[in-house]
């Protein structure tokens, strides 16, 4: 799995996707997603699709890709091996989400939660097998959410196609569980070759599972806690975690749409309520205060009294 | 303890060795009567306000520092002679007689207020708003509305020809100032340039000569 | 300049954390 480019720039997201089988392209075919690292709060998240036709199923279950969460890292790696040399009838394709990408999406100004991050990472891979040809017409996926919901979204999205949302996806579903190894793969190699941006001078990097309750990562998390700039991008700052220990640790920062009256949220931290769009127009003034002329206000201008 | 400040080369030029260089000093505003800052320059030789940029979540990062005020403070040439026109004014009120300069430019709550008359040029242009007697060296100085008001109305006239060339918008169209329209608008007359220009001088000179300064 | 109000005045690692870019 060639995550080069990913390496050389893990702030946003990368793509990768394996050759489409001819196959795949002739026959029905049914399309498995599942995702990777949702839970940690340091690394990327990666979603994944696994793909192959109908009539070979049988052949895919005898590859034995079980529920990944019980297999060992190096046991997924044989697994994924297996799956490369399927490839004559086995597709897959991965998005990895930095850590970075999680953090900004669910603290920006226009709030994009986690929810709605996963239904549309794994909605454009299906969309991106449809567009390389792929005849999908069954589509097996965990549920993220409420399952009625998504499965709603799904349906919409692509009324062509049959759509199962299940719990536990991965262990019912061998399609799903092929693409489970897939996603999990990925986000081994992604933290193991992790490249920090950051000069961390003399931070060990034994952050133990990764998880926000592995006193461990806690641990961790506080050795490399900058007061003004926060974490390191390998961690999630939107994780309630992450938010903690800056609440405690780090300098209050301000930002326009920090919450009304609150004494400052820490670096990574952001209201949660809409601003009045008044807010935008006008700054409140003191009702004894004289208001300069508009050429200054209008240009941000003040009289300065003290420095 | 820093600060981000843009100010014109000159105001920290050393001629020559001296102790006198740029000082801050807080004086009387003209305008609002309480206190604000200016910069006198080396020698004090010439008078800047300060202002700043201000808007609010901002702070700055400086080399390895981060500094949490946020302001960029401008320091602009600004002409003495606002200044010494609220010491004029005053003295006439309670005087009513020519005196030296230097008896009415006096301010126990601003006492750095006589710098002001260091000033390169005060002296020569006090005549737009005084009127002087000289007895034997020393010269003698009363507030004279009637020049002081022609001598405003000039400042009108080159504020309206700076806001024309800055193509300032002075209409009555509110209007972001980063927006680039292809020009005023049809709807600004001179009228509008003039009672802009007035609102502007009128930042530096008290109410009550703003008001004689419309009527004029 | 920063788009945010960091409540404190003192070191920062900026060089750490930024680049500066034109």
């Amino acid at each position: 799995m060639d995550l080069s480019d990913f390496e050389r720039d893990n702030t946003g997201s990368c793509r990768l996707s394996s050759p489409v089988p001819e196959v795949c392209r002739a026959e029905d075919c049914c399309l498995g997603i599942d995702e990777a690292g949702r839970g940690p709060v340091l690394g990327p998240m990666v979603y994944g699709i696994c793909f192959c036709p109908l009539s070979r199923l049988g052949d895919l279950e005898a590859l034995k890709v079980a529920d990944s969460k019980t297999l060992s890292e190096a046991e997924r790696e044989r697994l994924f091996g297996k799956l490369e040399q399927a490839r004559d009838f086995v597709g897959w394709a991965l998005d990895i989400l930095s850590p970075n990408l999680i953090s900004t999406s669910m603290q920006r100004r226009a709030k994009y939660n986690l929810n709605s991050l996963s239904h549309d990472t794994a909605m454009a891979l299906v969309q991106l097998a449809l567009d390389q040809g792929v005849r999908v017409t069954q589509v097996f996926v965990d549920t993220v959410g409420p399952a009625d919901k998504y499965q709603q979204k799904l349906k919409e999205r692509f009324p062509e196609v049959e759509v199962t949302v299940r719990p536990k996806a991965d262990s019912l579903f061998p399609v799903v569980s092929a693409a489970s190894i897939c996603a999990k793969v990925a986000r081994d190699h992604a933290v193991k070759r992790w490249k920090f941006l950051e000069d961390l001078k003399d931070l060990k990097m034994d952050y133990g599972s990764g998880y926000p309750n592995d006193p461990k990562t806690k641990e961790w998390l506080s050795q490399c806690l900058d007061p003004v700039f926060g974490f390191p991008q390998f961690v999630r700052f939107s994780w309630s975690t992450a938010q903690l220990i800056l609440d405690g640790r780090a300098v209050p920062v301000r930002w326009e749409d920090s919450e009304e009256g609150a004494g400052g949220s820490p670096a990574a931290g952001r209201g949660s309520g809409t601003p009045s769009l008044l807010s935008y127009f006008a700054r409140t003034q003191a009702a004894t205060e004289r208001q300069s002329h508009r050429f200054f206000h209008e240009r941000g201008l003040e009289t300065v009294a003290d420095l | 303890d820093q600060w981000v400040l843009v100010a014109p080369e000159s105001v920290t030029d050393l001629p020559g060795k001296t102790e006198n260089g740029p000082v801050f000093t807080r004086l009387h505003n003209p305008c609002t009567g309480e206190a604000a800052l200016y910069l006198f320059d080396t020698n004090a030789q010439q008078l800047f306000e300060v202002k700043a940029f201000h808007e609010d979540y901002h702070s700055w990062f400086i080399d390895q520092t981060v500094q949490h005020d946020g302001r960029l403070l401008l320091v602009t040439p600004m002409d003495p002679l606002f200044m010494v026109l609220y010491y004029l004014i005053k003295a006439e009120k309670e005087q009513g007689k020519f005196q030296p300069l230097d008896q009415i430019v006096i301010d126990a709550d601003f006492p750095s207020c006589s710098m002001l008359l260091q000033c390169a040029k005060l002296k020569s242009f006090l005549h737009h708003v005084t009127d002087e007697k000289e007895i034997g060296n020393k010269k003698f100085y009363k507030y004279n509305k009637e020049k002081t008001l022609k001598w405003l109305n000039k400042k009108v006239d080159q504020t309206v020809r700076a806001l024309k060339i800055g193509n300032v918008n002075v209409g009555p169209r509110v209007q972001s100032t980063t927006f680039i329209s292809g020009g005023q608008g049809s709807d600004v007359k001179e009228e509008d340039y003039i009672r802009y220009a007035h609102g502007l001088i009128s930042e530096y000179i008290p109410k009550e000569l703003s008001e004689d300064l419309a009527k004029y | 300049l920063l788009p945010c109000e960091i409540r404190h005045n003192g070191p920062a690692a900026v060089s750490r954390f930024f680049s500066p870019a034109i």
